[in-house]
């Protein structure tokens, strides 16, 4: 463990508590997207089927926390508040990510097992599953500060890793090049958003896209 | 070492 990923979980069990509370509190998922949220339970779902094989307490504790937290979400948007779930602007066609990257996972792994296959499709998915929540944001031409305090901690997480694995190369010669060039994109695709965020969210302004 | 899968990230 090092601070970077350390940092990293931390910015990603804060974004996925600001999500549930701002639903629960608001009782509201207004300006959410419901698809992107049920790719990350898919995420979470298929990379921690390794959950009974004890790493350590915080391991398994923050997986049982980010497998719960994305299920609740899950529910709060299209059970318990789905009359404010906005369907008309939540219309990416996610069968465009998830095809693309089971596909993917079968061919660019690092070992040609169900686990391993299942936990490389997590990893592609991942890095796109917020597509449709910036996809949703674009069409709305602007997102409430709360959602996007939100994309900034769940964004900066895997920027962080970026910088673990930086650090674990140096330090430890190890990397994973699969995790890295994932999490690379998955990281790029929120530079748009990081830069509405600095310029103007933090500036008070709401967060407003070009439309 | 090549991609030995860091089991240990989440």
């Amino acid at each position: 463990m090092n601070i970077f990923r350390l940092v990293g979980d931390l910015s990603h069990l804060l974004a996925i508590i600001i999500l549930l509370l701002k639903i629960w509190k608001t009782r509201s998922c207004a300006g959410i997207s419901g698809k992107s949220q049920i790719l990350f339970a898919i995420v979470y779902t298929s990379r921690y089927l390794d959950l009974p094989n004890f790493v350590s307490m915080y391991n398994t504790l923050m997986k049982i926390v980010f497998i719960a937290a994305s299920y609740a979400t899950v529910y709060l948007i299209y059970m318990k508040f789905k009359a404010t779930y906005d369907h008309n602007h939540d219309t990416f066609r996610v069968e465009f990510l998830v095809l693309p990257s089971f596909v993917l996972a079968l061919l660019i792994n690092h070992d040609f097992t169900v686990l391993e296959v299942l936990w490389t499709f997590s990893i592609y998915m991942e890095s796109v599953a917020i597509l449709p929540q910036l996809f949703m944001v674009s069409k709305t031409g602007e997102a409430e500060s709360i959602t996007s305090h939100y994309l900034f901690a769940l964004g900066s997480y895997r920027a962080l890793y970026i910088l673990n694995w930086i650090y674990r190369y140096t330090t430890e010669d190890h990397y994973d090049l699969i995790a890295i060039v994932a999490g690379i994109v998955q990281t790029v695709l929120y530079c748009d958003f990081f830069y509405l965020y600095i310029t103007k969210v933090l500036k008070g302004k709401k967060l407003q896209l070009p439309a | 070492s090549f991609a030995v899968k860091s089991k240990d990230e989440l």
